[in-house]
């Protein structure tokens, strides 16, 4: 379904797929096969030049909101492992440095010694606010290596402990709180279908994985191994949603009937669970809108190394329009239109790449240096008015070099081990490490696909690591 | 310090077991409670 051959990366091995049952009941077992997923190892994180995103740029991601107070210094209560004098020994440590969801720790009593240090899922169980284990009627035993330093640890602790910072007590429950999915296995959704991007199909969630569903497609084969996504992606609406803006969908003359009458059953998604779309606060005021045939440039949804000049195809209700890509092949079939909401970051206006030192890829069979200038009267064709675009670009702390694990927008089953490599406004260039820059990705700095590091391990996801040999294309 | 925390931390008094006995300190902690 491709224009371009885009070679995807591929994890090592690909787990079989459940076969679907034709009424799309939930697969029995997860989709999702730990088995080889990759670990952000102490050579990656003690790297002088590693950095990874903060928590809190990404809004959707769980515990963001209150990650800013996650920070060296703090103290928390965690086992000693291999220091241990007894097996589930737990001792007080100091965060010393955080990277996504993930911290240093060092034993207290160790001072400058760095050498037992260790690195922890912050969220994860094995990690408690000082006093859970006294909670629990345990107590706090020093490790082997310092055990002789002082004769009274007692002394110590309350030394090292009053006015220090520690975690809430309710921390855990409040990070299994963040992390619920607002959807459930069963309901039944619209979303883009993959081989026909112009159409929408109805599926149902089969799994979810840190808010990531795995949806199946109704009528799909039985060797289709079903879509994932974010549960706040653009390209999922709820049962109704193309009916009421004109889009375009394959689904049983029942759906149809029900989406005209209105009778959703208890399984259709409702709209309230769903993302809302931004709107800008100037969005109403303005007196233009899009219309059929008004040129742009816009992430090419086949291929999302690229920005395209593309072509406004249709105008749908609620300010969603069909886009086509100058560059494609035409086919005449409308299969390769994609829907873009008005306010969408990834459509632009003419002479963005420009302004942003951004290569753009010019219409198919376009000759010599692209000028809009000589397109638009070539084509007899206007550019979209710049006051329509939604270009707010917040101070959203992504910087040029952090890692960060993002989805593979072309396989987003595979959430892959990641750099920031460009920054333009609210606009990411997302490189997958190993793999050759026609693989890289543009992505909104909002986008529910990209996450902190130490995501993967949280939620229970497969994490493609990084690829030691990247083929070419 | 504590004043460049911020707002949202809240002192408590955290209970410790040690071997050499229990005691209580004063403690901040962040404001994720709320």
């Amino acid at each position: 379904s491709k224009p371009s051959q885009v070679v995807q990366p591929q994890p090592p091995t690909v787990p079989p797929e459940p076969v679907a049952s034709p009424n799309c009941l939930p697969p029995p077992e997860s989709t999702v096969d730990l088995e080889g997923t990759f670990s952000w190892s102490v050579s990656y994180l003690e790297d002088s030049n590693f950095k990874a995103v903060p928590v809190s740029c990404f809004r959707h991601a769980p515990m963001s909101e209150c990650w800013e107070q996650m920070s060296a210094g703090m103290k928390v209560e965690v086992a000693c492992g291999e220091e241990g004098v007894t097996k589930d020994a737990f001792w007080v440590a100091t965060v010393v440095a955080i990277a996504g969801y993930k911290a240093k720790l060092r034993f207290e009593g160790f001072v400058e010694d760095s050498s037992k240090d260790i690195w922890v899922d912050l969220c994860s169980e094995e990690v408690h606010p000082v006093g859970w284990c006294a909670t629990q009627g345990r107590p706090l035993i020093p490790p082997r290596t310092i055990q002789h330093k002082y004769r009274d640890w007692k002394e110590f602790l309350m030394r090292r402990l009053t006015g220090a910072r520690t975690l809430p007590t309710n921390f855990m429950s409040r990070v299994v709180e963040s992390q619920k999915s607002r959807f459930r296995p069963g309901l039944n959704v619209e979303v883009v279908d993959k081989n026909r991007i112009a159409q929408m199909r109805v599926a149902t969630v089969t799994e979810v994985v840190g808010k990531r569903l795995h949806l199946r497609y109704h009528g799909a084969p039985p060797d289709d191994n079903g879509f994932w996504c974010h549960e706040d992606a653009p390209i999922i609406h709820p049962v109704g949603w193309s009916r009421e803006v004109g889009h375009e969908i394959v689904a049983s003359q029942s759906y149809h009937e029900k989406c005209i009458s209105g009778t959703y059953d208890p399984n259709d998604a409702p709209p309230e669970l769903f993302a809302i779309t931004p709107i800008p606060s100037n969005f109403h005021s303005s007196k233009m809108n899009f219309s059929e045939g008004m040129k742009l440039e816009a992430i090419d949804p086949l291929n999302l190394s690229a920005i395209c000049v593309a072509t406004v195809m249709k105008v749908l209700h609620n300010n969603y329009l069909m886009i086509r890509i100058d560059s494609y092949e035409s086919d005449n079939t409308c299969s390769d239109w994609f829907c873009y909401h008005a306010t969408s970051p990834c459509i632009f206006p003419a002479g963005f790449c420009e302004m942003n030192n951004i290569t753009l890829t010019p219409p198919r069979g376009y000759e010599g240096q692209f000028s809009w200038f000589l397109y638009l009267k070539k084509t007899q064709a206007t550019a979209a008015p710049p006051a329509l675009f939604y270009r707010e670009v917040p101070s959203h702390g992504f910087e040029e070099g952090m890692a960060l694990e993002s989805a593979d927008l072309m396989d987003p089953r595979l959430v892959c081990v990641a750099k920031v490599k460009q920054v333009k406004g609210r606009l990411l260039k997302v490189h997958f490490d190993g793999w050759e820059s026609d693989f890289d990705q543009w992505i909104d700095y909002h986008s529910p696909d990209i996450y902190p590091v130490g995501w993967c391990d949280m939620s229970g996801y497969r994490l493609e690591g990084p690829k030691s040999q990247a083929p070419k294309r | 310090s504590i004043a460049s925390v911020g707002q949202k931390w809240e002192q408590k008094q955290v209970q410790i077991k040690t071997l050499e006995g229990e005691f209580s300190v004063t403690m901040w902690s962040s404001g994720v409670d709320e």
